[in-house]
């Protein structure tokens, strides 16, 4: 199974032109984005998934457009292996 | 161990047991449920629908999860939702009442080549497996490859996306064999589609926003909304946002909730189930039968709604 050593960011963009940086930043194929949670409306949440490669990137972006970001997930890795064991637990 | 009603559904489940507990289930209730082909997607594996129907056929609600292969917890729902539906036949009057004058049918895993590619290969999987020539990447998203509005804006065109809707409509036999299926049936009158995250209850239309649109026709979804908003939060106090997709979310093209809305289903809804607003994709098992219990009085709501108002 491919491994995903990464986090989810949530995002919280202000206005119509923060959203539009965002939705632009999902095409760029060298940072891996992966978004959960798509930014559609001013002050609704956004979620991304962030390889582990393009975290800094990505958060020295989100910091330098003033965009308010938390971390959701600290590893995503980490739950899908929770979700993994308990699956094979019920298989036994 | 699981044939005598003993299904723990409090765990995630790989495509063959949910397969397994919907044939244990027909066989529990031969009267009631049994188990329809509607076709057969790119790799091969069964399209099953479960149809409950006390005889004949009669005028249908359409229940679907799994479009989506990596909201695993909609593919979860679905096996608990069956078996609600078996069990409350006879026992609880509102769907005795329902299933005596309407059919009931529910589509567990709308996607079962990503669900199953999902689980073996990529958690992060969501789109069919159909492949393209010409691109490095496979699989549509399903919930964009619809026949109307197709191609317009906000449907996309990168192969690569997540969001792909391919260059023409109904291209995905996933697609396709639905829109058959309810032609051809042509009584069904309601169609649910269940997707997970967000906590959404979403109306048509998606390809434009409601003020081009019949103000009484958004009146009714309104109010089916509303009397649904207040059985989700009953039971754990859950808030579901509710609104047409184009004024909630997004304006997109090909959707599903407005080929059936214009195809003539009044109550043409997308729910996205419960999550904590903290693992998304990634809710946990144990969270799967309190999501599933929560929906399942949004679901009662609605089918009541739609015997009590019929057309």
């Amino acid at each position: 199974q491919e491994t995903f050593v990464g986090q989810i960011l949530e995002i919280i963009p202000r206005n119509e032109e923060q959203i539009k940086n965002l939705v632009e930043l999902e095409p760029k194929e060298h940072l891996q984005l992966n978004f959960w949670k798509s930014p559609t409306i001013p002050g609704e949440t956004a979620h991304v998934r962030v390889p582990f490669v393009s975290i800094q990137a990505v958060k020295v972006f989100l910091e330098s457009q003033g965009i308010v970001y938390f971390i959701m997930m600290e590893s995503v890795q980490v739950l899908l292996d929770k979700k993994n064991e308990e699956m094979l637990l019920y298989q036994r | 161990r699981e044939w005598n009603g003993s299904f723990n559904f409090e765990t995630y489940r790989i495509l063959e047991e949910i397969s397994q507990e919907m044939n244990n289930l027909v066989a529990e209730h031969p009267g009631l449920g049994r188990k329809v082909n509607i076709g057969y997607p790119f790799e091969n594996r069964l399209m099953n629908v479960l149809k409950f129907s006390t005889g004949g056929d009669k005028l249908a609600i359409w229940l679907g999860a799994g479009i989506h292969a990596w909201e695993w917890v909609t593919q979860l729902s679905s096996p608990w939702t069956a078996s609600k539906i078996a069990s409350d036949y006879g026992n609880d009057p509102s769907i005795t009442l329902i299933l005596d004058i309407m059919d009931v049918f529910l589509l567990p895993v709308t996607n079962p080549d990503g669900y199953v590619l999902s689980q073996t290969k990529t958690h992060m999987y969501r789109k069919t497996r159909s492949k393209l020539s010409g691109s490095l990447c496979v699989g549509v998203d399903p919930k964009w490859n619809w026949d109307t509005g197709f191609g317009g804006p906000g449907a996309n065109n990168n192969s690569c996306s997540n969001s792909y809707h391919r260059p023409s409509a109904n291209s995905e036999v996933e697609v396709k064999s639905l829109e058959d299926f309810t032609k051809s049936h042509g009584e069904v009158k309601a169609i649910i589609t269940l997707h997970s995250y967000s906590q959404l209850f979403l109306f048509p239309w998606v390809y434009a926003c409601a003020e081009s649109h019949n103000f009484d026709e958004l009146e009714i979804k309104n109010e089916v909304a509303q009397e649904n908003a207040q059985s989700l939060s009953s039971l754990h106090g859950t808030t579901y946002k509710m609104g047409p997709v184009c004024l909630l979310m997004y304006q997109g093209s090909g959707g599903s909730i407005d080929w059936f809305n214009d195809s003539g289903i009044k109550y043409s809804f997308v729910f996205a189930l419960r999550d904590t607003g903290l693992y998304g994709f990634l809710l946990l098992a144990n969270q799967t039968l309190p999501t599933a219990k929560g929906t399942w009085l949004g679901l009662k709501t609605i089918m009541e709604h739609i015997q009590d108002h019929p057309y």
